[in-house]
Protein backbone atom coordinates (compact mmCIF):
# COMPACT_ATOMS: atom_id res chain seq x y z
CA UNK A 1 0.00 0.00 0.00
CA UNK A 2 0.76 3.69 -0.41
CA UNK A 3 1.19 6.26 2.08
CA UNK A 4 0.76 9.88 1.37
CA UNK A 5 3.88 11.69 2.10
CA UNK A 6 4.08 15.88 2.80
CA UNK A 7 5.48 18.71 1.62
CA UNK A 8 7.85 19.50 4.68
CA UNK A 9 10.49 17.18 3.09
CA UNK A 10 10.61 19.40 -0.81
CA UNK A 11 10.10 22.54 0.78
CA UNK A 12 12.27 24.53 2.93
CA UNK A 13 11.19 27.42 4.29
CA UNK A 14 12.92 30.57 3.43
CA UNK B 1 -0.79 53.60 0.94
CA UNK B 2 -2.35 50.28 -1.13
CA UNK B 3 -5.04 50.39 -3.82
CA UNK B 4 -5.82 48.17 -6.53
CA UNK B 5 -8.62 47.95 -8.43
CA UNK B 6 -9.98 45.78 -10.78
CA UNK B 7 -12.57 46.29 -13.87
CA UNK B 8 -14.96 43.27 -12.85
CA UNK B 9 -15.03 41.46 -9.19
CA UNK B 10 -15.31 38.18 -11.30
CA UNK B 11 -11.30 37.98 -12.03
CA UNK B 12 -10.66 38.01 -7.99
CA UNK B 13 -14.14 35.84 -7.14
CA UNK B 14 -12.84 33.33 -9.47
CA UNK B 15 -9.50 33.26 -7.46
CA UNK B 16 -10.32 33.01 -4.37
CA UNK B 17 -13.00 29.92 -4.94
CA UNK B 18 -9.69 28.35 -6.59
CA UNK B 19 -8.38 28.29 -3.11
CA UNK B 20 -10.53 28.99 -0.38
CA UNK B 21 -11.36 24.94 -0.45
CA UNK B 22 -7.71 24.46 0.67
CA UNK B 23 -6.88 27.18 3.18
CA UNK B 24 -8.65 28.58 5.84
CA UNK B 25 -6.14 32.17 6.24
CA UNK B 26 -3.26 33.33 4.24
CA UNK B 27 -1.01 36.39 3.99
CA UNK B 28 -2.16 38.43 1.09
CA UNK B 29 1.52 40.36 0.02
CA UNK B 30 1.26 43.34 -1.52
CA UNK B 31 4.13 44.53 -3.61
CA UNK B 32 4.62 47.26 -6.55
CA UNK B 33 4.77 43.70 -9.09
CA UNK B 34 1.28 42.41 -7.63
CA UNK B 35 -0.77 40.53 -5.18
CA UNK B 36 0.51 37.20 -3.92
CA UNK B 37 0.00 34.61 -1.56
CA UNK B 38 1.43 30.81 -0.67
CA UNK B 39 -0.04 28.65 2.08
CA UNK B 40 -0.02 24.90 3.01
CA UNK B 41 -3.05 23.23 3.73
CA UNK B 42 -3.34 21.53 7.56
CA UNK B 43 -2.12 18.13 6.73
CA UNK B 44 0.88 19.52 4.62
CA UNK B 45 -0.20 17.33 1.86
CA UNK B 46 -0.82 20.58 -1.09
CA UNK B 47 0.74 24.12 -1.40
CA UNK B 48 -1.41 26.82 -2.86
CA UNK B 49 0.12 30.09 -4.67
CA UNK B 50 -1.67 32.37 -6.34
CA UNK B 51 -0.37 35.93 -7.93
CA UNK B 52 -2.59 38.64 -9.36
CA UNK B 53 0.67 40.32 -11.39
CA UNK B 54 -0.21 44.52 -11.36
CA UNK B 55 -1.30 44.58 -15.29
CA UNK B 56 -4.05 42.42 -13.76
CA UNK B 57 -5.73 45.59 -12.15
CA UNK B 58 -6.98 48.81 -13.62
CA UNK B 59 -5.33 51.00 -11.14
CA UNK B 60 -2.59 49.75 -8.77
CA UNK B 61 -0.71 51.62 -6.41
CA UNK B 62 1.59 49.89 -3.56
CA UNK B 63 3.75 52.93 -2.47
CA UNK B 64 5.59 50.13 -0.02
CA UNK B 65 5.27 46.25 0.50
CA UNK B 66 2.71 44.90 2.83
CA UNK B 67 1.14 42.12 4.04
CA UNK B 68 -2.58 41.49 4.65
CA UNK B 69 -3.56 38.24 6.66
CA UNK B 70 -7.00 37.56 5.58
CA UNK B 71 -9.15 34.43 6.57
CA UNK B 72 -10.48 33.25 3.12
CA UNK B 73 -14.20 32.88 4.00
CA UNK B 74 -14.59 36.33 5.04
CA UNK B 75 -13.37 37.78 2.04
CA UNK B 76 -15.43 35.47 -0.19
CA UNK B 77 -18.32 36.88 1.87
CA UNK B 78 -17.63 40.45 1.56
CA UNK B 79 -17.07 39.87 -2.37
CA UNK B 80 -20.59 37.78 -2.41
CA UNK B 81 -22.26 41.32 -1.97
CA UNK B 82 -20.31 42.50 -5.58
CA UNK B 83 -22.20 41.67 -8.92
CA UNK B 84 -19.85 39.75 -11.11
CA UNK B 85 -19.50 43.10 -13.47
CA UNK B 86 -19.09 45.48 -10.57
CA UNK B 87 -15.62 46.96 -10.28
CA UNK B 88 -13.69 46.00 -7.01
CA UNK B 89 -11.22 48.79 -5.30
CA UNK B 90 -9.56 47.60 -2.54
CA UNK B 91 -7.46 50.50 -0.52
CA UNK B 92 -5.12 49.62 2.76
CA UNK B 93 -3.58 52.00 4.55
CA UNK B 94 0.40 50.73 4.88
CA UNK B 95 1.33 51.27 8.11
CA UNK B 96 0.16 48.41 10.21
CA UNK B 97 -3.48 48.59 8.90
CA UNK B 98 -5.92 46.63 10.99
CA UNK B 99 -8.55 46.63 8.33
CA UNK B 100 -8.35 46.56 4.32
CA UNK B 101 -11.38 49.03 2.69
CA UNK B 102 -13.51 46.74 -0.38
CA UNK B 103 -15.18 49.04 -2.68
CA UNK B 104 -17.90 47.47 -5.06
CA UNK B 105 -18.92 50.16 -7.83
CA UNK B 106 -21.95 49.37 -10.46
CA UNK B 107 -21.18 49.69 -14.78
CA UNK B 108 -22.96 53.20 -14.78
CA UNK B 109 -21.10 54.34 -11.56
CA UNK B 110 -24.28 54.85 -9.27
CA UNK B 111 -24.07 52.17 -7.23
CA UNK B 112 -21.22 51.93 -4.77
CA UNK B 113 -20.98 49.54 -1.83
CA UNK B 114 -18.18 49.74 0.85
CA UNK B 115 -16.75 47.40 3.12
CA UNK B 116 -14.26 46.75 6.25
CA UNK B 117 -12.78 43.59 5.95
CA UNK B 118 -10.78 43.03 9.82
CA UNK B 119 -7.31 41.82 9.06
CA UNK B 120 -5.47 39.09 11.05
CA UNK B 121 -1.94 38.77 12.62
CA UNK B 122 -0.94 35.44 10.73
CA UNK B 123 2.40 33.66 11.80
CA UNK B 124 2.75 32.10 8.24
CA UNK B 125 6.13 30.81 6.99
CA UNK B 126 7.41 31.24 3.24
CA UNK B 127 8.89 28.26 1.64
CA UNK B 128 11.35 28.46 -0.74
CA UNK B 129 9.96 26.37 -4.11
CA UNK B 130 12.57 24.87 -6.48
CA UNK B 131 12.23 27.14 -9.46
CA UNK B 132 12.42 23.78 -11.86
CA UNK B 133 11.64 23.80 -15.07
CA UNK B 134 13.52 20.48 -15.90
CA UNK B 135 10.44 18.44 -15.13
CA UNK B 136 10.22 14.76 -16.44
CA UNK B 137 6.77 15.43 -18.13
CA UNK B 138 4.78 18.23 -18.82
CA UNK B 139 1.05 17.54 -20.29
CA UNK B 140 -1.90 20.01 -20.84
CA UNK B 141 -4.98 20.19 -21.87
CA UNK B 142 -8.24 22.02 -21.72
CA UNK B 143 -9.30 22.56 -17.97
CA UNK B 144 -12.39 21.08 -18.84
CA UNK B 145 -10.95 17.99 -19.47
CA UNK B 146 -9.26 18.21 -16.23
CA UNK B 147 -12.55 18.68 -14.71
CA UNK B 148 -14.11 15.67 -16.06
CA UNK B 149 -11.24 13.29 -15.73
CA UNK B 150 -10.48 13.76 -11.83
CA UNK B 151 -14.36 14.55 -11.05
CA UNK B 152 -14.87 11.23 -12.74
CA UNK B 153 -12.10 9.30 -11.08
CA UNK B 154 -12.26 10.67 -7.72
CA UNK B 155 -15.84 8.83 -7.22
CA UNK B 156 -14.17 5.50 -7.38
CA UNK B 157 -11.66 5.86 -4.77
CA UNK B 158 -8.97 8.29 -3.20
CA UNK B 159 -5.38 6.82 -4.98
CA UNK B 160 -4.90 7.81 -8.32
CA UNK B 161 -1.81 7.57 -10.44
CA UNK B 162 -0.75 9.14 -13.47
CA UNK B 163 1.35 7.64 -16.14
CA UNK B 164 2.81 9.46 -19.14
CA UNK B 165 4.40 7.63 -21.93
CA UNK B 166 5.25 9.60 -25.40
CA UNK B 167 2.01 10.72 -26.68
CA UNK B 168 0.01 9.09 -23.97
CA UNK B 169 -1.45 10.13 -20.66
CA UNK B 170 -2.90 7.25 -18.62
CA UNK B 171 -4.73 8.17 -15.62
CA UNK B 172 -6.00 5.78 -13.23
CA UNK B 173 -7.79 5.14 -9.66
CA UNK B 174 -7.55 2.36 -7.44
CA UNK B 175 -11.02 2.02 -4.65
CA UNK B 176 -13.50 -0.06 -2.60
CA UNK B 177 -15.99 -0.82 -5.37
CA UNK B 178 -13.40 -1.36 -7.85
CA UNK B 179 -10.94 0.52 -10.30
CA UNK B 180 -10.84 2.73 -13.29
CA UNK B 181 -8.46 4.26 -16.06
CA UNK B 182 -8.46 6.69 -19.14
CA UNK B 183 -6.14 6.98 -21.55
CA UNK B 184 -5.68 10.80 -23.25
CA UNK B 185 -3.26 10.40 -26.56
CA UNK B 186 -1.77 14.14 -28.04
CA UNK B 187 -4.27 15.60 -30.31
CA UNK B 188 -2.46 15.12 -33.80
CA UNK B 189 -3.71 18.46 -34.86
CA UNK B 190 -2.09 21.95 -33.84
CA UNK B 191 -5.76 23.20 -35.25
CA UNK B 192 -7.60 21.21 -32.94
CA UNK B 193 -9.89 23.71 -31.01
CA UNK B 194 -9.15 21.65 -27.47
CA UNK B 195 -5.80 19.96 -27.79
CA UNK B 196 -3.72 18.26 -25.43
CA UNK B 197 -0.18 18.44 -25.82
CA UNK B 198 2.18 15.64 -24.09
CA UNK B 199 5.89 16.46 -23.41
CA UNK B 200 8.08 13.68 -22.20
CA UNK B 201 11.67 13.69 -21.69
CA UNK B 202 11.44 10.38 -19.29
CA UNK B 203 8.14 7.97 -18.73
CA UNK B 204 6.77 8.85 -15.40
CA UNK B 205 4.68 7.15 -13.08
CA UNK B 206 2.90 8.57 -9.86
CA UNK B 207 0.44 8.40 -7.36
CA UNK B 208 -1.38 11.01 -5.92
CA UNK B 209 -4.62 11.61 -3.58
CA UNK B 210 -7.64 12.16 -5.79
CA UNK B 211 -9.25 14.14 -3.39
CA UNK B 212 -6.88 16.88 -3.68
CA UNK B 213 -7.04 16.45 -7.58
CA UNK B 214 -10.90 16.97 -7.71
CA UNK B 215 -10.69 19.74 -5.51
CA UNK B 216 -8.43 22.00 -8.13
CA UNK B 217 -11.30 21.61 -10.50
CA UNK B 218 -12.39 24.59 -8.34
CA UNK B 219 -9.93 26.62 -10.63
CA UNK B 220 -11.43 25.38 -13.80
CA UNK B 221 -13.37 28.45 -14.69
CA UNK B 222 -9.70 30.57 -14.06
CA UNK B 223 -8.05 29.12 -17.69
CA UNK B 224 -9.33 27.70 -20.69
CA UNK B 225 -6.23 25.52 -19.96
CA UNK B 226 -4.41 23.52 -17.35
CA UNK B 227 -0.43 22.20 -17.20
CA UNK B 228 0.75 19.39 -14.86
CA UNK B 229 4.10 19.06 -14.22
CA UNK B 230 5.54 16.21 -12.79
CA UNK B 231 9.23 14.72 -11.85
CA UNK B 232 9.64 10.71 -10.23
CA UNK B 233 9.01 11.43 -6.61
CA UNK B 234 8.67 14.83 -6.41
CA UNK B 235 5.08 17.00 -5.74
CA UNK B 236 3.41 17.88 -8.45
CA UNK B 237 2.57 20.99 -9.95
CA UNK B 238 -0.60 22.61 -11.20
CA UNK B 239 -1.14 25.30 -13.03
CA UNK B 240 -4.33 27.93 -14.19
CA UNK B 241 -3.21 31.06 -15.81
CA UNK B 242 -5.23 33.70 -16.29
CA UNK B 243 -5.71 35.39 -19.62
CA UNK B 244 -2.85 38.01 -20.66
CA UNK B 245 -0.34 36.57 -17.83
CA UNK B 246 -2.85 38.71 -15.81
CA UNK B 247 -1.45 35.97 -12.78
CA UNK B 248 -2.06 32.32 -11.77
CA UNK B 249 -3.12 29.96 -9.04
CA UNK B 250 -0.93 26.59 -8.67
CA UNK B 251 -1.06 23.80 -6.60
CA UNK B 252 1.97 21.72 -5.37
CA UNK B 253 0.60 18.57 -4.38
CA UNK B 254 2.72 15.59 -1.92
CA UNK B 255 2.80 12.21 -3.84
CA UNK B 256 1.83 8.86 -2.18
CA UNK B 257 4.39 6.81 -2.33
CA UNK B 258 5.90 3.14 -0.97
CA UNK B 259 5.77 2.29 2.18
Amino acid sequence: PKQQSTLLSFFSPK
Amino acid sequence: MFEAKLTESTTIKRVLDAIKDLIQQANFDCSADGLSLQAMDTPHVCLTTMTLRSQAFEVYRCDRPLSMGINLSSISKILKCAASKDSVKIVADDEGADCAEFIFENESADRIAHFELKLMDIDSEHLSIPEDSDYQAIISMPSAEYRRIFSDLSIIGDTITIEINKNTACFSVEGDIGNGSLNLAQTDSADEKNPVTINVKEPVKMTFPGKYLNTFTKAVPISEFVTLCLTDGNPLAIEFSLPDEAGFVRYFLAPKIDQ
